[in-house]
């Protein structure tokens, strides 16, 4: 494995978005696992639409009841992915643009379908195989606690204490073998992570959490997902 | 040597220094991130949860020191209404029937 490594540096991740006032934090971190998929597969990247997540996936977990992706209320990146397999890609960003809305009508037109999913998985509690996926087959889905994230403005966020409750889905896109901390005296390695609060949030909208001890639970649910070809 | 810090910073305020220019702190706020509230009611609310949002930064400063934490877009919500509004990560656990990765070779 590479000591650093950084999917933005290769072309792999789109500009940074904003979900708005809508708890649709996990279609934004869907969509950019699929774009870096797709990217990989194609060597094109193409933002792709969130709203259709948000409009039209209502996936459901059949081991619990009520447990379903809904818009602005909430989701999981696993039952997008699924969904995505399912209604056949999901379409380019232009073609179904973002409103941060829940609206009852789905718009989706199979016939702008810009990236399919040939496949997902989840990736095991291990850092290791995490970046290993990571580099191997692009950006990975991840979940975190995000109490940190409310008040954090830059350098690598590693907490004495952090929930492993997870709430927030985002985007791991590289990861650094040196960011400098002072206080502890010794370089701590640290994951890459984009989220989708726009780019005045954070460190232009990336965050960067320590690896090594799952700090806010960041280990806890990786999914790695794959493109197929467009015919 | 013999010098503490103490002794070289004299303490000039009442200790909740995280809070002083609270005042000048929320108008910078509202300016940069464009913040206007109906009402002098709601605006005195969320001049209150914005004071304790700058305990709360000093808090996680405190936990967190090799990052920075300060004020955010989301100064002016209580904990509760950020999660509410900005997370939506629906479910804990995965699907059991999830497919699991295999696993890669990471060494060399």
């Amino acid at each position: 494995l590479p000591e650093d490594f950084d999917w933005r540096e290769k072309g792999a991740v789109t500009p940074v978005k904003n979900q708005g006032s809508c708890g649709s934090c996990w279609s934004f971190s869907t969509t950019g696992a699929l774009e870096g998929a797709n990217f990989l597969e194609t060597g094109k990247l193409v933002s792709l639409s969130e709203q259709q997540l948000v409009d039209c996936d209502h996936e459901c977990d059949p081991e619990e009841e009520g447990a379903c992706d809904s818009g602005c209320n909430g989701g999981l990146m696993n039952s997008a992915f699924e969904y995505t397999l399912k209604a056949g890609g999901l379409m380019r960003e232009e073609d179904y643009p973002y409103t941060g809305t829940d609206r009852d009508t789905c718009k989706f037109d199979k016939t702008k379908i810009a990236a399919k999913v040939a496949n997902f998985s989840v990736v095991s509690l291990d850092e290791d195989q995490i970046a290993a996926n990571l580099v191997k087959n692009g950006p990975l889905a991840v979940a975190i606690n995000a109490v940190f994230m409310q008040t954090y403005i830059g350098g690598v966020s590693c907490p004495y204490i952090c929930s492993k409750r997870l709430d927030h889905g985002v985007l791991l896109v590289g990861y650094g073998s040196a960011g400098y901390a002072p206080i502890r005296m010794k370089e701590k390695p640290y994951w890459i992570i984009k989220n989708s609060w726009g780019e005045n949030w954070g460190e232009n909208g990336f965050y960067k959490i320590c690896r090594g001890r799952n700090i806010c639970g960041v280990d806890s649910m990786v999914s790695t997902v794959a493109a197929a070809v467009r015919s | 040597d013999t010098f503490s810090d103490d002794q070289l910073i004299k303490q000039v305020t009442d200790g909740s220094d995280e809070l002083l220019g609270a005042e000048h702190h929320f108008t910078l706020f509202k300016r940069k991130f464009g913040k206007s509230y109906a009402s002098q009611e709601e605006h005195d609310y969320r001049f209150s949860v914005f004071k304790r949002n700058l305990r709360r930064a000093a808090r996680h400063q405190k936990l967190d020191p090799t990052a920075t934490h300060g004020v955010t877009q989301f100064s002016d919500l209580t904990p509760a209404e950020f999660r509410r509004t900005f997370l939506g990560l629906r479910k804990l656990r995965l699907p059991k029937d999830a497919n699991q990765a295999p696993i890669l070779p990471t060494s060399d």
